[in-house]
């Protein structure tokens, strides 16, 4: 599963990650 | 709370103590959303519950490139309605860092 870190100028990380699978709503 | 299209969990087990909890958010309904949105997936941060403000981190998210500026309330409701429930269960259990 491919992940990807963001940092935010005020230093917050946010890492980016596969929705959980048994979470996906049918649209 | 109101189903905004933006879900957000617990990326960890809350034991009540820690005054930051870990947590996931993602777009379950694009079609909530007043802007174009990017799927890039789910974004994991973590949030203080004492000191933060969750319509800051959804600026940080805007800022980022997560989202457009016209839902940054969405995403800051949608993570403070999931702050508010971590809250309130805390003082259910009578847990000490309420």
């Amino acid at each position: 599963s491919a992940t990807a870190q963001v940092v935010h100028s005020a230093g917050r990380r946010f890492i980016v990650s596969p929705v959980p699978e048994c979470r996906l709503k049918e649209q | 709370a109101e189903d905004t299209g933006v879900r957000v969990e617990l990326n960890e087990e809350d034991d009540g103590k820690k005054s930051s909890i870990a947590l996931k958010l993602w777009v379950e309904d694009p079609k909530k959303l007043k802007g174009k949105y990017k799927d890039t997936g789910a974004i994991e941060f973590t949030f203080d519950l004492g000191n933060e403000v969750p319509e800051v981190v959804a600026q940080e998210m805007v800022d980022s490139g997560f989202f457009l500026e016209c839902d940054v309330k969405i995403v800051g409701k949608s993570i403070r309605d999931r702050v508010a429930l971590i809250k309130w269960r805390r003082a259910r259990t009578g847990s000490p860092n309420t």
